[in-house]
């Protein structure tokens, strides 16, 4: 439906709205030779288990939109906020309140991965988030609260392999740098606790227990939280798996085995399936860029971004634009968000190439919107991010554009609010 | 910060290596 010439995209307007069935059925993904797939589904499309459940109601792109605008807000804030306080602010935790310690939010994180916990295992979808580090899911009795999620609310006390982690042992103040905040302590159990921007949290004691990737592999203790006290907007599941780079990250946990490796693909649309493989190697057109890390948030993925290209031209941005601003690359964020400067010469530039079709009304933090009703295929500007290291990465043509209805069909990309963002 | 979000992944195999402290993207990656 997409056809490529030298720089632009020919869309099919049709194409840009998911269709309601699920486009690949679940393939049986394999584990072989030291890795292990899981299949990664969108959280409210139609191949998600999770949207069988008509109780759960997915929400409209503009509240997935605001969702995504304050996990960034919180992201932001986590990276100045330990910029100018020259390190954690952090609180102690116990198991009722959770200082508003920002984190980043959830909610918008609309990948998911079904993995299997405790003995005997349970099946828990959980959004996986490169943007955080610990893994965590509800756990009865839901001491104080817990939202609805479709799977069966996890019970520790139902798994002959589930252990608690005691207040005094060296994993509990570890839990200081995966969540920000010190831990608590309950009847001599450690209690963590962590808070994703202003409207999600989980708070509830750190245990392990064993993980289940797929048939053939698992690992018997990943340290975990139990969460006796839960409240946001993950959609139906059942909590969250960290890839980030901290020590209790399940890619640092299961790194004897996988070595921190592990890759993704995210599909092309919400109704159809992509991949999270621990371990294995890359596909051998890949194009490689050093990671970096940003002092004031050491957890995050850093890439050393360097330049736009719309339409096969390079903006004339300074490259001192990307490098003040540093850069992230974030699973969990939905739209990518750029550094003013570049945002408003990536506008101009794919509003002057797209000047032929009618502009319509912004939706949400989206400012550049198009109504194609009178349309049947649409030509579109290719669009490639640069890193420091010389390499392009094309965005595919599903990249560029963000649907919320065929006569509201808009750029996907935003500008930082402050160029020091 | 500039933040690399999902939409702009998709399709995209991106490879992560922790160790050698790389990070690969393979276009076309999820057949």
């Amino acid at each position: 439906k997409i056809a490529e010439n030298h720089h632009s995209h020919t869309i099919e307007v049709s194409s840009l709205l998911p269709s309601t069935s699920c486009k690949s059925p679940t393939k049986v993904l394999s584990s072989h030779d030291n890795k292990a797939s899981l299949e990664v589904v969108h959280k409210y499309g139609p191949c998600s288990r999770l949207n069988q459940d008509k109780t759960i109601a997915a929400p409209t792109h503009a509240e997935i939109l605001l969702q995504d605008q304050s996990r960034v807000k919180s992201i932001h804030s986590r990276l100045s906020n330990s910029k100018a306080s020259g390190g954690n602010d952090v609180k102690v935790i116990d198991a009722t309140t959770v200082p508003a310690k920002d984190g980043s939010v959830v909610g918008s994180g609309n990948y998911i991965v079904t993995v299997g916990l405790g003995t005997p295992q349970k099946q828990l979808s959980l959004i996986f988030d490169t943007g955080s580090d610990i893994t965590w899911t509800q756990c009865q009795p839901c001491a104080k609260s817990c939202y609805k999620q479709k799977e069966q609310i996890f019970d520790p006390s139902q798994s002959t392999s589930y252990t608690n982690i005691s207040c005094s042992s060296s994993i509990c103040s570890s839990l200081t740098s995966a969540t920000g905040n010190t831990p608590g302590c309950a009847s001599s159990t450690c209690v963590y606790g962590i808070q994703y921007g202003d409207s999600s949290f989980s708070v509830g004691f750190f245990g392990t227990d064993k993980l289940t990737l797929t048939s053939t592999d698992a690992f018997n203790s990943i340290y975990f939280g139990c969460g006796q006290n839960n409240q946001g907007l993950f959609g139906g599941s059942a909590g969250l798996l960290g890839l980030g780079r901290d020590k209790l990250s399940v890619v640092s946990q299961t790194a004897q085995k996988y070595s921190k490796i592990f890759s993704y693909c995210l599909p092309s649309s919400s109704s159809s399936t992509g991949f999270l493989t621990f371990g294995g190697s890359a596909s051998k057109n890949s194009k490689f860029t050093p990671l970096s890390t940003i002092s004031a948030g050491p957890s995050f993925y850093g890439l050393d971004f360097s330049g736009i290209s719309v339409g096969g031209t390079k903006l004339a941005i300074s490259a001192s634009v990307f490098s003040n601003a540093g850069a992230i690359i974030d699973s969990g964020t939905v739209i990518s968000r750029l550094p003013p400067a570049a945002y408003s010469a990536l506008r101009a530039s794919f509003r002057k190439l797209m000047s032929k079709y009618p502009l319509t009304s912004a939706l949400s933090i989206l400012d550049t919107c198009y109504d194609f009703s009178n349309y049947s295929t649409i030509s579109v500007p290719k669009i490639g991010f640069f890193f420091s290291s010389g390499i392009e990465v094309d965005i595919d043509a599903t990249g560029i554009l963000y649907a919320n209805r065929i006569s509201q069909v808009c750029l996907a990309f935003a500008g930082n609010s402050d160029a020091t963002d | 910060v500039f933040i690399f979000g999902n939409v702009q992944q998709k399709t995209l195999e991106v490879f992560y290596d922790g160790s050698a402290g790389k990070v690969g993207f393979a276009p076309g990656g999820c057949s």
